[in-house]
């Protein structure tokens, strides 16, 4: 289950 | 990465090193809001539950790390701290802090991504990080003398969400896929709200005058 892209931002 | 996201980083960096500039040299957090600073502590905890879970960078996981040490480091030195507690502007920092995370806890619930566990505190951070500078801001227009190291840090904490915004933007034409509502909308409340700060912040340096903020 991979994570929304958002979540590689701070 | 792109430029403004970096730009961005490196400028909530600023805010968090000037803030500790002031409580560690100076020793003194006159003019700064415990409120806002627990509230950053409290959305950083929230937001980065992931931090060992999730791996994205040694980059991320590192500015992680620092924004958590940071924001708790200075919640402790304005409570506990000898010298710098009694810095404080305690009858001036009223704010309560439930008027902000209850709203915010509900509206995660709500409206998030996915309804688990990780994903709704993912959204609260994200809506309380929109409001928690409102303790910080009704000080600031409570306080006569505004000092350079305050006015500098809410200046550079304004810069990041603008560049951030900047980010989506950019981030919206080369991934098109990257359509995140949720942090968009909650972004751009929360540069608005250093709107009127952003206005006074550049007059008085154009002026060279100290800042104030009308009552």
């Amino acid at each position: 289950d991979s994570e929304p892209e958002s979540h590689d931002e701070l | 990465m792109n430029v403004f996201r970096l730009a961005g980083d490196m400028t909530h960096l600023l805010s968090v090193v000037v803030l500790l500039l002031k409580i560690h040299t100076i020793k003194s957090c006159a003019g700064i809001s415990l409120k806002t600073q627990e509230l950053y502590a409290v959305v950083f905890a929230a937001r980065y539950l992931d931090l060992f879970v999730h791996f994205v960078s040694l980059y991320n996981t590192v500015m992680k790390l620092v924004f958590l040490a940071s924001s708790f480091s200075i919640v402790w030195y304005m409570k506990r701290h000898k010298i710098v507690r009694r810095t404080y502007d305690k009858d001036h920092d009223t704010f309560r802090h439930y008027v902000l995370v209850l709203p915010c806890l509900l509206l995660a619930l709500l409206i998030n991504e996915k309804f688990t566990f990780r994903e709704v505190m993912w959204a609260f951070s994200i809506y309380l990080e929109a409001v928690a500078i409102f303790p910080q801001l009704v000080l600031l227009q409570r306080t006569r003398n505004i000092d350079n190291l305050t006015g500098q840090y809410v200046f550079f904490l304004g810069a990041y969400r603008v560049l951030y915004i900047l980010n989506w933007i950019y981030r919206y034409f080369t991934e098109p896929h990257f359509v995140h509502w949720i942090s968009w909308v909650a972004g751009i409340v929360q540069t608005l709200l250093y709107a009127d700060f952003f206005y006074y912040y550049i007059m008085s340096w154009k002026n060279n005058v100290k800042l104030e903020l009308p009552a």
